[in-house]
C-alpha cells in the first residue's frame, strides 16, 4: 500500500510539473496570437 | 478565441485535504496505519486523476491555440507580401513617370485613352554644345535634367510650347555611341504645324532617294508622308546595326564634304 502511494505521488508530481509547462506555452501562444492579431487590426 | 485559462496545475491545499497522521494510543495502531495509507491512496488517485483531465484539456487548448496562431501568421504573411508588391508596382509607376513623362501622354482632358506613339531622332551637334536644344521645328519649354548611369550625359526634359494643349513631350540627350550626335526621343503627335519648320535641320532617312544623308524638313509636307517616315525611322532606329550604319555614313559624309 506504502508503495502504491509513493508511486501516485510521483506520478503526480510528473503530470503536475508537465502541466505546469503546458501553462506557460499556452500563455506564450497566447501572447503572441494577441500581439499578432493587434498588429492586423 | 474561446478558451479557459483558469485551469490550476496545482492545488497548494491538496496536502491539507489529505488526512493526517494522529498518534494513536491503541492497540488497533495497524489497522488505523493501513486505513489511513488506504485512504491517502485514494485521494492521490483522485487528484491524479484531475490532473491528468486538465492535462489533456491543456494540450486539447494549447493545441487549438497553436492552429490559430499559425492561421494568422499565413494570413498577416500574405497580407506583407501583397503589401510588398503593391509597393513595388507604386514605385515603379512613380519611377516610369518620372523617366519621362510628368503628366500622362494618351490621356485627353476628355479621359478618353490613345496609344502614344515614340519616335528617336538623331541631330548632329558640336561636342562642346552643351545646350542640348534641337532644331526640329518646334518650339519647348525644358522642364527638368537628369545625368543617368548608362550615359553620363545630361539628359534634358522637354515638353512642347503649345502644352497644355498640346501634350507632345522628348526628351535629349548626347549619343553614347557616338558624341557628336544628341538624339531626342519625342513622345506624342503634335496636334499644331511647327512655327519654325522652315529653318528646321533633321537628320532622316530617305528611303524614296534611297541616300542615307541629311534632308531638310520641308514646310507644308504631307502629313501622311511626315508620319509614314517617322514611323519607318523609329523602327530602324531601333535595330541597334542601323543606327551604327547610319552614324558610319554620315560621318563618312562629313569628312567627304570637309575634305572637298
Amino acid at each position: 500500500q506504502d508503495e502504491s502511494a509513493s508511486e501516485l505521488r510521483e506520478e503526480l508530481n510528473r503530470v503536475n510539473s508537465e502541466n505546469k509547462k503546458l501553462n506557460e506555452m499556452l500563455a506564450t501562444v497566447h501572447e503572441n496570437y494577441c500581439a499578432l492579431r493587434h498588429q492586423l487590426e | 478565441m474561446d478558451y479557459d485559462l483558469n485551469t490550476n496545475p496545482f492545488d497548494l491545499h491538496f496536502s491539507g485535504k489529505l488526512p493526517k497522521r494522529e498518534p494513536s494510543d491503541s492497540g488497533s495502531e495497524d489497522v488505523m496505519r493501513k486505513w489511513f495509507v488506504k485512504d491517502e491512496t485514494c485521494m492521490l488517485q483522485e487528484e491524479l486523476t484531475r490532473v491528468n483531465s486538465e492535462n489533456k484539456k491543456l494540450t486539447e487548448t494549447l493545441a487549438r491555440v497553436s492552429e490559430k496562431y499559425s492561421e494568422l501568421q499565413n494570413l498577416f504573411k500574405e497580407l506583407q507580401s501583397r503589401e510588398n508588391v503593391n509597393f513595388c508596382n507604386e514605385r515603379k509607376r512613380k519611377q516610369d513617370r518620372d523617366e519621362f513623362v510628368s503628366s500622362p501622354i494618351g490621356i485627353s482632358c476628355g479621359g478618353t485613352v490613345e496609344k502614344s506613339t515614340v519616335s528617336t531622332a538623331y541631330f548632329h551637334a558640336e561636342k562642346s554644345d552643351t545646350s542640348l536644344t534641337v532644331k526640329d521645328g518646334y518650339q519647348w519649354r525644358k522642364y527638368g535634367q537628369k545625368i543617368t548611369r548608362d550615359n553620363p550625359s545630361p539628359r534634358a526634359y522637354f515638353r512642347c510650347s503649345f502644352s497644355p494643349s498640346c501634350l507632345v513631350k522628348k526628351k535629349v540627350q548626347r549619343s553614347a555611341e557616338d558624341p557628336s550626335f544628341v538624339v531626342a526621343t519625342y513622345e506624342g503627335t503634335h496636334n499644331h504645324p511647327g512655327p519654325n519648320a522652315s529653318v528646321s535641320r533633321t537628320v532622316k532617312l530617305d528611303l524614296v532617294q534611297g541616300g542615307l544623308e541629311p534632308v531638310e524638313e520641308k514646310k507644308g509636307r504631307g502629313t501622311i508622308q511626315d508620319v509614314l517616315v517617322q514611323q519607318m525611322a523609329s523602327s530602324l532606329t531601333k535595330d541597334p546595326k542601323f543606327t551604327a550604319a547610319l552614324a558610319a555614313a554620315i560621318s563618312g559624309r562629313f569628312i567627304e564634304q570637309s575634305r572637298t
